[in-house]
């Protein structure tokens, strides 16, 4: 048994959810927050069997893209404070599989 | 040491807590969503020593419940849509047991 | 690649994430609740490559700090409800390091 933990975009969060019950799996959704970006996003707990692990990373390859935000830096030139935005690219999904020791359910 | 992730029902959230912080557990709270029902629920983490594990999963078996709810579908007959009712169980919880490799406390 | 889970308090949430993002760390934050205090804290995951988990702890160390709450409780005494202060001391940051198995960013 293995425990996906997948942190995606909020905007790729129900189709990617929708993905995975309709092909059996079972899926908890958590609201979490990026450090850098300080935007919601979405984290994913999925627990499966250990060769169930490669389909689940597909449809989380399908259904997730990459997206580009900006970030407001303030930049001091000439005395002036102007905003400026940087570009940041934001991906689809940042996923770590953990091994999970006991399964059980009540 | 494990870390011990349970899903639970948010209506069995409060006494669940209650009765591991009675017998001396450390418990946080997150609050979660269901992918298939959608609807919200409860993941606890449970930082414990190996050998405390069983209890803690006697105290979740003794305070969550398994219960039946109601997810409605729309189903197509002789050309009229009709949203019928499926009959969903939802279990009491469901536990992951985690190794924890290095813990510290600050 | 290890996963760092750190429940750190809300007050000390902000400036622990600057300080990880400004050292290059990815950084998640989920919105937690302390089960004994029944107050909100935070819950940071961090997923790092094995050698820099002690700069992490590093970090928390010093951004983390230890506060005394209180906990009202009611106390009984000669026919009498009285509503007494506990202190209880919570610390600055619990820490679980777990391995993680398998890591991909889409
Ligand atoms: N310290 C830093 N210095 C420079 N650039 C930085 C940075 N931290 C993040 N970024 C950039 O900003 C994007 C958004 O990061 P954020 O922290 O808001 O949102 C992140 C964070 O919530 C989570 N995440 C990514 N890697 C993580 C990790 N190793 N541990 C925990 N959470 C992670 O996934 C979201 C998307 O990450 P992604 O890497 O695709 O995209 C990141 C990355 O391109
Ligand atoms: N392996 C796992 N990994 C991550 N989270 C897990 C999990 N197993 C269970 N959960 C979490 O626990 C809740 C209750 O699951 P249970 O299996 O008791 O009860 C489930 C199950 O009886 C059924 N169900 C869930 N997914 C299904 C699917 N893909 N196909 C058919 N039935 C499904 O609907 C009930 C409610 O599911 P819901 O998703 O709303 O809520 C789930 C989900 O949040
Ligand atoms: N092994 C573990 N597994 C999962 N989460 C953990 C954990 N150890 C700590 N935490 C989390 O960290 C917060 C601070 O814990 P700390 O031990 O510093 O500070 C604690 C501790 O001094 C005390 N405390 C907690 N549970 C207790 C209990 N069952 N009996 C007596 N004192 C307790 O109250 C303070 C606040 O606890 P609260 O539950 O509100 O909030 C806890 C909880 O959310």
């Amino acid at each position: 048994m293995k425990l996906i933990l997948a942190i995606i975009q909020d905007e790729d969060a129900p189709a990617t959810i929708q993905a995975l019950v309709d092909r059996g799996y079972r899926v908890t959704r958590i609201a979490s927050t990026g450090g850098f970006l300080r935007q919601g996003n979405t984290t994913l707990l999925v627990g499966v069997e250990d060769i169930q692990v490669p389909e689940v990373v597909e449809i989380l390859r399908r259904c997730c893209r990459t997206r580009t935000s900006y970030l407001p830096v303030a930049v001091e030139a000439t005395g002036l404070l102007q905003a400026h935005m940087i570009e940041v690219e934001v991906g689809g999904a940042t996923i770590f599989v953990l091994d999970v020791e006991h399964f059980e359910t009540l």
